[in-house]
C-alpha cells in the first residue's frame, strides 16, 4: 500500500 | 490523530527527554547502550526521509525534527562528550545480528521495492529490535539506575499505545498497516519481561532494579 497515512505516524 | 496515538507520541517524546536529561545532568552515560542509541538515530533518520517528500502537518514534521536532533544529540554526548563515562565493555552486543538480517527482511518484505519504501520498511523492523543491546547490557551487569527504567518504561510504554492507535484506526477508517502492526507487537513483546521487572522492582522497591 502507498498509504499516506503511514507517513502520518512517527 | 486519536488519544492513543497522541499518547504514544508523547511517551515517545518524555522516554527520550528522560534519556537526554539523564545524561545531561549526570555528566555520565553510565549504564546506557550507545549501541541502542546509535541504532534509534539510524531508525529516525531512515524513516524520516518523507520530511522532503511529503508534507503531512507542522504537529508531523516538528516532532520528526525533534527526535531527529534528540537522538542524534543522545549519541554525541554518549560518544563524545562523556565518552569517559561510555562502558563500552558491557556495550557489547553484536549490532550486525540485528542489522544484517533486519536489512535482508526490508529487501523481501516491503510495499514497494523502491528505495524510501525499502528504508521506511528498514526503520520499522530495526525500531522493534533496537533496544536489544540495551537490554543486554542491564542482564550482563544485573542491574539498571531507576531513571534507566523510567526511559525504558515509556519507550515501551509508547509502542504498546501506538498497537491500541492502530486497533482503533483499523476500526474508525479500516485503515491497516501490516509491516508496522506485526512489528509493533514483536516490539512490544520485547518490553513485556521488563514492565514486569520495572513494577515489582522499581516502582514497589527502591530505588535500582537489580536483577536475581
Amino acid at each position: 500500500s502507498q498509504d499516506p497515512l503511514r507517513h502520518d505516524e512517527l | 490523530m486519536n488519544i492513543f496515538r497522541l499518547a504514544g507520541d508523547v511517551s515517545h517524546l518524555v522516554a527520550i527527554i528522560i534519556l537526554f536529561l539523564k545524561i545531561w545532568k549526570s555528566k555520565s552515560c553510565a549504564g546506557i547502550s550507545g549501541k541502542s542509541q546509535v541504532l534509534f538515530a539510524l531508525v529516525f533518520t531512515s524513516r524520516y526521509l518523507d520530511l522532503f517528500t511529503v508534507f503531512i502537518s507542522a504537529y508531523n514534521t516538528i516532532m520528526k525534527l525533534v527526535f531527529l536532533v534528540l537522538s542524534y544529540a543522545t549519541v554525541y554526548l554518549i560518544y563524545m562528550r562523556f565518552r569517559g563515562s561510555y562502558d563500552s565493555e558491557n556495550d557489547s552486543f553484536r549490532v550486525e545480528f540485528l542489522l544484517v538480517p533486519v536489512t535482508g527482511l526490508a529487501f523481501l518484505e516491503n510495499y514497494a521495492f523502491t528505495p524510501l519504501e525499502i528504508l521506511w520498511t528498514f526503520s520499522i523492523f530495526l525500531e522493534a529490535v533496537a533496544i536489544m543491546p540495551q537490554l543486554f547490557m542491564i542482564t550482563k551487569t544485573g542491574e539498571a539506575e531507576s531513571i534507566t527504567t523510567h526511559y525504558l518504561f515509556f519507550l515501551g510504554l509508547y509502542r504498546a499505545l501506538y498497537l491500541a492507535n492502530w486497533v482503533w484506526r483499523y476500526h474508525t477508517e479500516g485503515f491497516f498497516d501490516q509491516i508496522a502492526v506485526v512489528s509493533g507487537v514483536v516490539q512490544t513483546i520485547f518490553y513485556c519481561d521488563f514492565f514486569y521487572l520495572y513494577v515489582t522492582r522499581v516502582l514497589r522497591g527502591s530505588g535500582k532494579m537489580s536483577l536475581p
